[in-house]
């Protein structure tokens, strides 16, 4: 059940696993 | 209120994580710059769980043969299992200096005494490059057992690997080579071998003028 080589971009992944937090 | 609003299990709670370089200034003073860092927070019960990430997505980005990911992840508890997407800080200027220090400091917390060992593996394309293990013992302050794994020193490969990033160009070039690294963290109970946090982190190159950033996740397996 394992991706693969699929690109992260092209996993099931929260949208905020893209946006960079502006201050943690 | 902590449990699923931060890396934490029923049993041990992270309270900080760093990796900095140390740059003397004079034989008084030093620069420290942080490439990654999780500070301290306190998340009171009206606040939001974490998002959650299916397990499943990430498991051939860490080791997947015995003892991998989906074994640990199998063996539980389930709720000792995090990512953290670290956007890291690299606008530090990097010379060859014998005098600067690479380190890594974590602190945890735990209601119980125990002694914890501490896994670190670096992996590339899913593979083990290099573990270092880190054993602690508890100190008993304001109530609870709290364990610091303080200035750790960074291994070669990982000071070798960030000086090779540094010299790329662009940062898009840095984010590909960044999409095959990551590090998985395992912390264990010495003496029972009970899993008690297993963090994956995964890493992209900060674009922010206030420094490394960092989002957590819970891992699990709907």
């Amino acid at each position: 059940s394992a991706p693969g080589h699929i690109p992260m971009r092209k996993r099931q992944l929260p949208a905020s696993f893209w946006e960079e937090p502006r201050s943690s | 209120s902590w449990q699923g609003r931060s890396i934490a299990s029923s049993k041990l709670r992270m309270l900080e994580f760093s990796a900095f370089l140390e740059q003397p200034q004079d034989p008084e003073n030093f620069n420290k710059h942080l490439f990654v860092h999780i500070g301290q927070s306190n998340p009171a019960y009206s606040d939001p769980y974490l998002e959650a990430v299916d397990i499943r997505q990430i498991y051939d980005k860490f080791p997947e043969k015995k003892g991998g990911l989906k074994e640990l992840f199998e063996k539980g508890p389930v709720n000792a299992f995090f990512l953290v997407k670290f956007w890291a800080d690299l606008s530090v200027n990097l010379q060859d200096d014998s005098s600067f220090f690479y380190g890594v400091s974590s602190q945890y917390e735990s209601s119980e005494n125990m002694i914890i060992t501490s896994s670190t593996k670096v992996c590339s394309f899913g593979k083990q490059v290099v573990e270092k293990v880190e054993t602690e013992y508890a100190r008993f302050e304001n109530g609870r057992y709290v364990f610091r794994i303080h200035r750790s020193p960074l291994c070669e490969y990982m000071i070798n690997f960030i000086h090779k990033l540094k010299h790329l160009p662009e940062k898009y070039m840095m984010n590909s080579v960044l999409e095959n690294f990551t590090i998985l963290q395992v912390v264990t109970n010495r003496d029972t071998l009970e899993t008690l946090l297993c963090v994956a982190y995964v890493f992209e190159v900060s674009t922010s003028e206030h420094g490394a950033q960092h989002h957590i996740y819970r891992l699990v397996k709907d």
